[in-house]
């Protein structure tokens, strides 16, 4: 589900993986 | 006490630089933390400066540098009157040393930064690695990894966003979270400390992985 107009900050010392994608 | 702070003096200019140098936010650095080897590193652009400076406020001014008087503030000569001498010379000449010494530190400050500018501008981080920082982070958000020799990629010169997939542990069990990233913040150690995102959708992977997903990825 979405979490619409937020900013989320998440800590990184809970983060497993990040799957990055450069947008143009 | 007055041998320490002309130590400090002829060791700043090279901290300052190297205060010049990374001046910029993302250049975020870890140098040795520990504060002696941050002195040690800067003796040697420290000399060095303050070598070229005399040169030239020996030769271009009417001011001299009085090196029988720093050698009697340094070693504190047990002669009193030749410590009277050294003391009302610089009560005498107190403020040209003291702009000797500001310019020499806005110079400092000036050459560390104008480094840092050639090394980025001239990409000499990019493709030598010996220039580059200790932030690899910027170069991965930043897409500049891709411009990386050793990466085997095209190179990516425009970026209008970075969408984010994050597989996060929590009480609940793994939630991936996908999202525009807007920003980010690392420790001390240079390495990530937090993410901030936006449009952020979040899904739990627990579903999936209990049936959902015939190929059970």
């Amino acid at each position: 589900y979405k979490v619409p107009g937020a900013l989320m900050v998440i800590p990184y010392s809970k983060v497993v993986n990040i799957n990055l994608h450069y947008a143009a | 006490a007055v041998a320490s702070i002309l130590i400090v003096l002829i060791i700043a200019p090279g901290l300052i630089m190297s205060r010049g140098f990374f001046s910029a936010p993302f250049t975020k650095r870890i140098l040795p933390s520990n504060p002696v080897n941050e002195l040690i590193s800067a003796i040697l652009p420290s000399v060095v400066l303050h070598a070229l400076y005399l040169v030239i406020v020996q030769n271009w001014t009417d001011y001299q540098v009085d090196f029988p008087l720093l050698g009697n503030l340094l070693f504190s000569s047990s002669n009193p009157d030749r410590i009277k001498e050294s003391f009302s010379n610089l009560s005498t000449f107190f403020v040209p040393i003291a702009i000797y010494h500001i310019v020499l530190w806005a110079v400092a400050y000036l050459l560390g930064l104008i480094g840092r500018v050639i090394i980025r501008f001239g990409s000499l981080d990019i493709n030598l690695a010996y220039f580059r920082f200790n932030n690899k982070w910027h170069y991965i958000f930043s897409g500049e990894i891709t411009r990386f020799p050793d990466v085997q990629r095209p190179p990516i010169t425009r970026i209008d966003m970075r969408v984010v997939d994050m597989l996060v542990d929590t009480a609940d069990g793994s939630i991936i979270y996908s999202g525009i990233l807007q920003d980010y913040s690392l420790n001390n150690n240079a390495e990530l400390d937090s993410l901030t995102l936006s449009h952020v959708f979040r899904r739990p992977l627990t579903e999936e992985v209990n049936g959902k997903n015939d190929a059970g990825e």
